[in-house]
């Protein structure tokens, strides 16, 4: 019983997910001429794909396939990807190269979900 | 390295792990930095890294744009100022749900004397970007309460007018032609307004149409914007104290402090949209924002 726990913590640990990634912009030296936000996060996605895929993991049909495919015989296909599903929006105030102010929305800066594709 | 966008630990950082790929090729390593670095600028549509003055100041206008656009979540911003009141209404949602980048452009006064000579219309535009389309443009103008010159009357009332220039006089046209009578630019009246010199705020004019002729048409097609005050009881522009109602142009006697001026100087905001899939819209009205249900 604690030898499956354990295989069940270690596989729920390795699962696809969002981990935190804070890139501050005062460690690179932009600072000067971002002036907001002064970081952000921008999360990042790591882990296994692997069969059965979770509900929460938002897989593709072809994902669920691929990861099938991969369990019966792993020399035919990878395990499906661990990827952004959902990206979000950073607005930036910052001075182009002419020094004029900018408040612009970059769009797909930040991961808000990850899953499997 | 001064015009780079990453850092020297950054970059040896990335020499290191090309050379994996390009054996000793020093040449090769810096191409693939560099093509690292030129990924970055043209993400936030620059050529170089902006290498502004120490005592480069935002306008308090920009500041509060990007405030109401964060909604919530501005709160961690140790830049962002919170204590004071701008005066400045938000842009409609009309706006801002069709642009994703705002740009603030300051008068120009070297660009005025450079084009312009003794004839002095404002010029505030200086280019616009091909790719990006200008979806609005709002001049606006900071008005500062005069109490102490109001007369009975209608003396507190000024006239705002806006004119775009159509055309400029030729040059020649400064010569004996017209000796003794300055040549005058034609123009179209944009905009006018009446308003009260007993009150602090911010007069903000449409100027869409103008700045979407200028950056579609020719290149020489944008003159700029006058703006003229006059006072509506004598339809001549205002004096003494009155002047200081509406600022154009920083005083050389005047008791704003440079720090303080770039707050209130006359700022064209052009909102445009590069094709992105984002908008200016409040964060907090944005339905992505929102938690899934479970």
């Amino acid at each position: 019983a604690n030898s499956s726990k354990r295989r069940k913590k270690r596989r729920r640990r390795n699962l696809c997910q969002r981990h935190n990634l804070y890139v501050d912009f005062n460690e690179v030296r932009w600072t000067n001429w971002i002036v907001a936000p002064p970081g952000y996060d921008a999360h990042f996605c790591q882990g296994q794909c692997s069969f059965p895929i979770s509900d929460y993991l938002n897989a593709t049909n072809h994902a669920i396939v691929q990861a099938l495919v991969h369990e019966v015989d792993s020399s035919l296909t990878p395990k499906p990807c661990c990827v952004p599903t959902v990206l979000v929006s950073v607005p930036m105030l910052y001075l182009d190269d002419k020094s004029k102010v900018v408040l612009k929305n970059y769009p797909e800066m930040g991961v808000s979900k990850c899953g499997c594709r | 390295m001064s015009s780079g966008v990453l850092p020297k630990v950054g970059r040896d950082s990335l020499i290191r792990q090309a050379a994996k790929y390009t054996g000793d090729a020093r040449e090769e390593e810096d191409a693939i930095v560099n093509e690292y670095e030129k990924s970055l600028l043209n993400m936030f549509s620059l050529k170089r890294r902006p290498t502004p003055g120490k005592d480069f100041q935002v306008p308090r206008i920009m500041q509060h744009l990007y405030k109401a656009h964060m909604g919530d979540y501005y709160e961690h911003e140790p830049k962002i100022m919170r204590t004071w009141e701008t005066g400045f209404d938000l842009p409609a949602d009309e706006i801002t749900s069709r642009a994703n980048t705002a740009r603030s452009y300051h008068h120009e006064v070297i660009f005025e004397r450079q084009l312009f000579g003794s004839v002095s219309p404002s010029r505030f535009f200086d280019g616009a970007c091909h790719c990006f389309v200008v979806r609005a443009a709002e001049l606006l103008l900071h008005r500062e309460a005069v109490w102490h010159h109001v007369t009975s009357g209608s003396g507190h009332m000024h006239r705002l007018n806006i004119y775009e220039i159509i055309k400029m006089p030729r040059s020649d046209d400064f010569g004996s032609k017209f000796a003794g009578s300055k040549p005058q630019p034609i123009t179209r009246l944009l905009d006018t307004r009446l308003v009260d010199s007993r009150n602090s705020t911010w007069e903000r004019f449409d100027v869409s149409q103008a700045t979407s002729r200028w950056s579609q048409g020719p290149h020489d097609a944008n003159h700029g914007l006058i703006v003229e005050v006059v006072q509506e009881d004598r339809q001549t522009p205002p004096q003494g104290a009155a002047r200081r109602h509406i600022r154009l142009k920083r005083d050389v006697h005047s008791d704003i402090p440079d720090k303080e001026w770039v707050h209130l100087r006359p700022l064209l905001l052009a909102y445009s949209h590069d094709g992105k899939d984002t908008t200016l819209l409040r964060r907090s009205k944005r339905s992505s924002r929102k938690r899934d249900a479970p």
